[in-house]
């Protein structure tokens, strides 16, 4: 497997590894990360995405992957999936979307090992990395073994969930780990109708949040019915040429 | 401290519990974990709840007791804190709410057992406990350790969300854990100025869900900027005579 990779250190030396983190789920962690790996793709970098969300894998529906399984170039090695122009790993490619995968931490480790170690991914420019929500084992594990990573930290903007996003920002800070800025999702929603702006969730809390970790916020994606449309029948708007895709770019 | 709470086992034996749980996170989990248990204590119940999202700790900040430490009896035996009417223990009681706390899976389990064990709740009518996302280690000790509790699983209404987050209910169900029912979150949002009404996140997905898990969708909660605004100050819309209130009674 090493000699296909030549090793893994190989891999993240020419590599500019991102990994998209959030204390906190469901605030669109996975579809910034799925969005963003297309979006540099479509700009003509080689890109990988590994879905480190082991137990909560989501980005194959987001990709129209599931139940695509990966090819073992030998019993070490497998090739990873290619969709819209990216190579693609994910525990949802190894086992049933519906499934619940009933892992303790230890084992958890052992995939990402193999995520990392055992898939032929080739010259990459960008390795981008979907966290799994929180600060427990996996964060920490990736965060220790790549130390040259930076990271993303995605938001909504609530109080309550700011808090606990930017839980995982202090943590990537303690070990040293560079923060590119934050992404906060769900900013407002625009009436269809009467074109009135809500801001549903709030705002200014991400601003504080930025200021209190020294960072900027990158950008402000509203809640966009088509995001979620394409999400779910799995094409990224940063594949196609629709006003939303500019949000990731 | 087992003798104040006469040990686990009477806790649990009058007790009716419920667990609320999600395979994804950021669905609305804990703020239907606090309004059924404020709920549930205006009614007359008497009601405990039990944060277990150990890491990504929500409900201090939902309920206004940030900050708030709770008392110790002996070095044993805690008291719980109380507000609105029911009693409640959350890591985020004896944690800074900003700081990452960067456990490995084995010191989880025994932050749980001390909240079961070594809290003085005194009888319960019911205990909520509010499972941390997902389908790893905390959600499965739990099961195991109180096969005669309910499950209620919340989702929101995307597809991409309903397969993620019911991983936990199949799990439930090989741990022959009875499934109360679906609490779907964020259905629709109506326009404040135009009243028309806009499923954001798709719909239909839940009922699919139900059909396949062999249970009911209980309720609709729609996306209410009060919901959040209440939750952000810490007052659960369950506590005031608000419309909004029926949703979680
Ligand atoms: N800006 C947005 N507008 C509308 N829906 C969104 C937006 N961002 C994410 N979603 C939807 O919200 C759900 C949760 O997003 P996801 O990326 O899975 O979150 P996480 O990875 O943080 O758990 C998905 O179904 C996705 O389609
Ligand atoms: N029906 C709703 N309408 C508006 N905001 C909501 C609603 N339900 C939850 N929220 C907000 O969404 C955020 C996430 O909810 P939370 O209960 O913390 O989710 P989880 O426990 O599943 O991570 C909170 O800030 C909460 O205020
Ligand atoms: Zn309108």
């Amino acid at each position: 497997a090493n000699s296909m990779n030549q090793g893994k250190v190989p891999l993240f030396e020419k590599t500019r590894v991102i990994a998209v983190g959030s204390g906190k789920g469901g605030v669109g962690k996975s579809t910034v990360s799925a969005n963003l790996a297309v979006a540099l793709g479509r700009l003509g970098y080689k890109v990988g995405l590994i879905d480190a969300d082991v137990l909560g894998f989501s980005i194959p529906r987001l990709l129209g992957i599931v139940g695509e399984r990966p090819y073992a170039l030998d019993e070490n090695t497998i090739l990873p999936i290619e969709k819209y122009g990216i190579k693609v790993i994910s525990m949802g490619n190894f086992a049933d979307e519906d499934t619940p995968l009933i892992w303790r931490g230890p084992l958890l480790g052992g995939v990402l090992e193999q995520f990392m170690n055992d898939v032929y991914w080739g010259n990459l420019d960008y390795m981008i990395i979907d966290l799994p929500p929180g600060t427990g084992d996996v964060p920490l594990t990736i965060m220790q073994k790549i130390p040259e990573q930076k990271f993303l930290l995605v938001t909504t903007p609530q109080a309550s969930a700011s808090h606990v996003a930017g839980r995982i920002a202090y943590m990537a800070q303690k070990v040293n780990i560079d923060l590119i800025g934050i992404a906060e999702n769900m900013s407002y929603f625009e009436c269809p109708d009467c074109h009135k702006k809500y801001n549903i969730f709030g705002e200014g809390e991400t601003e504080k949040l930025a200021k209190e970790l020294n960072t900027d916020v990158l950008v402000k994606i509203p809640i966009e019915i088509k995001i979620r449309e394409k999400s779910d029948i799995g094409l990224p708007v940063a594949f196609i040429n629709d006003p939303e895709a500019t949000y990731y770019m």
